[in-house]
């Protein structure tokens, strides 16, 4: 007789993180590097 | 007391030192603004609760303590030079050591 | 080619002359032989080579020249090397050889001297059963009410076997009666009049418990269902093939060309035709299931029609998408149902994982965005530490 059918379940894709966070976070690691380097200008540990 | 009189004086030494030498504020800084990136990346992954894609997540950390490290074998190096070896060297080889770890970063990730 | 063994001493071969010159008629080429008549068992092959096409074991009295003119051992072979075969017994008749050929298949005849009695029905010395009692429409499907006639029956039991094809069963007020002796091999619908069976080679074989049914004398009554059940028994009808199994991308690019990867879109489709004594004709069936295994089913689906042309049904899975797994699977289509012949088309494939670069990029996923800022903004910071170290003092 006819078998029940079988539909594979997939693996539910990864969420990701939506763009205006990732780009916060982006622009928070910008700000930080370039902090780095006024600080090293300021500081005359580089000229 | 006796502990906040030897960690004044370990601060004072400390920065003593470190202003008389460029250099040195050059690493310290560098390996403080690493720490910085690393707190931001955890900041990230928490608020997120998710650490996905894994390999980019272990790039940037990667990279990081990487960094950090070599940077304090460098320093390790800069005071008084060991014999046999130039003092030219350990710059030479934090170069080419951290040349090898952005590579292999830059290809993880991806 | 279809050899008929007969006992003239049990059954006068003339009584089933009706059947057999409307075998003749239909191209089959009969060869007699009287079990009796020789010493020497029948060669049903030429070394590896199976001499007839089907057999007819017509009622024998006495075991020992049956089971040596046709041993049991013997008809297996026959019958695994896609032999059909049709037995005919009566419940004075049960050789040994047959019952325990039936037996091998999970067919257990009453015993000699068991009767199948129905009291109830309108004539008590013979049986007569109504085509109600039909059990499989593709061995026989009546269109008008029937009364069968059975005259002295032997009444099968039936083991719980898939390949066994009940075709019609006994009276629910019937009984078989054993004079005596006070316990009945069947009662009521357990037993089997005339029942079938079908290897995975498709030979089939039909046994009927009397001997009466195929005589002359009850061909008014019974000629429909018997010429029906013979041609069933003997591959005319209810065959059923499948042709040109496919599968593809769903844009029409083959395997060989674009092998597959996990999460394609494929399409499957198989074509089903059926012999309608004739000719190949468009095969029609709404149960027919595909299935994409590795080990365990991923997929069962039922097949839907989709083209035909005048000998062939088309029938296709529509798209669907490969798992998320990569490995070896077969793509399968295993049709069997009671009374038509079994197909079965399998093709082996491999379904590989995703390369390197197929996967998304780093930079196509919003996540990595800030890993891959901490990457570039670690690697300028050095470079412009190297500079410095290098330009500065100590």
């Amino acid at each position: 007789s006819v078998k029940p059918e079988i539909h594979h379940v997939f693996h539910a894709e990864p969420k990701r993180v939506a763009r205006p966070i990732a780009l916060l976070f982006v622009a928070i690691i910008f700000l930080t590097v370039l902090s780095l380097i006024v600080t090293w200008l300021n500081s005359c540990a580089a000229t | 007391t006796d502990f906040q009189e030897a960690f004044n004086i370990s601060k004072k030494a400390y920065f003593a030192q470190v202003n008389n030498n460029p250099r040195l504020k050059l690493i310290d800084t560098f390996c403080f603004f690493l720490v910085l990136l690393g707190i931001i990346q955890f900041a990230f992954i928490v608020l997120i609760r998710d650490n996905f894609p894994f390999n980019a997540f272990l790039s940037g950390f990667i990279i990081c303590v990487g960094q950090f490290v070599l940077l304090m074998s460098l320093r390790l190096q800069l005071g008084n030079s060991f014999p046999c070896i130039s003092k030219g060297r350990p710059f030479g080889e934090f170069v080419v050591a951290s040349l090898i770890l952005h590579f292999i970063c830059l290809h993880f990730i991806n | 080619k279809t050899l008929v063994l007969y006992d003239q001493s049990a059954e006068i071969l003339e009584d089933y002359s009706f059947f057999l010159k409307d075998l003749e008629e239909r191209d089959y080429k009969l060869e007699y032989l009287d079990v009796n008549s020789t010493s020497t068992a029948v060669d049903l092959y030429d070394k590896e080579e199976r001499l007839y096409d089907n057999i007819i074991i017509l009622p024998t009295k006495g075991g020992k020249n049956l089971a040596r003119q046709a041993p049991v051992k013997q008809l297996i072979k026959f019958f695994e090397g896609e032999g059909n075969i049709l037995c005919v017994t009566s419940p004075g008749s049960v050789p040994n050889t047959i019952r325990l050929f039936l037996n091998e298949l999970g067919i257990y005849p009453s015993p000699k001297g068991h009767v199948v009695r129905d009291y109830f029905s309108s004539s008590p010395d013979e049986i007569i059963v109504s085509s109600d009692h039909l059990l499989n429409k593709h061995v026989y499907d009546s269109k008008k009410r029937e009364q069968f006639v059975f005259g002295d029956s032997s009444a099968a039991l039936l083991e719980n076997r898939e390949q066994i094809v009940p075709i019609l069963n006994a009276p629910r007020t019937s009984f078989t009666e054993s004079k005596g002796k006070g316990n009945s091999w069947t009662s009521g619908s357990q037993g089997f009049l005339v029942t079938g069976f079908q290897n995975l080679n498709n030979a089939r074989l039909a046994w009927i418990g009397s001997s009466d049914f195929l005589k002359n004398k009850n061909q008014d009554a019974n000629k429909d269902f018997a010429k029906e059940l013979l041609k069933w028994t003997f591959n005319e009808k209810s065959v059923v093939k499948s042709v040109q199994a496919t599968h593809s991308h769903a844009d029409g690019t083959s395997y060989d060309e674009v092998p597959y990867k996990i999460k394609d879109k494929v399409v499957y489709s198989i074509g089903f035709s059926e012999w309608n004594g004739e000719k190949w004709v468009p095969h029609i069936a709404d149960d027919i299931q595909f299935e994409l295994r590795q080990v365990d089913p991923y997929y069962r689906l039922t097949l839907v029609p989709g083209e035909s042309d005048s000998e062939t049904q088309y029938y296709t899975t529509g798209e669907f998408i490969l798992p998320d797994r990569h490995g070896v699977f077969t793509f399968l289509t295993d049709y069997r149902k009671g009374g038509l012949s079994f197909t079965n088309d399998k093709d082996v494939r491999a379904i590989r994982h995703l390369a390197n670069d197929e996967y998304p990029r780093s930079w196509e996923i919003s996540n990595s965005w800030v890993y891959i800022s901490t990457i570039c903004g670690v690697i300028a910071a050095w470079v412009f530490f190297v500079v410095s170290f290098a330009t500065t003092s100590s």
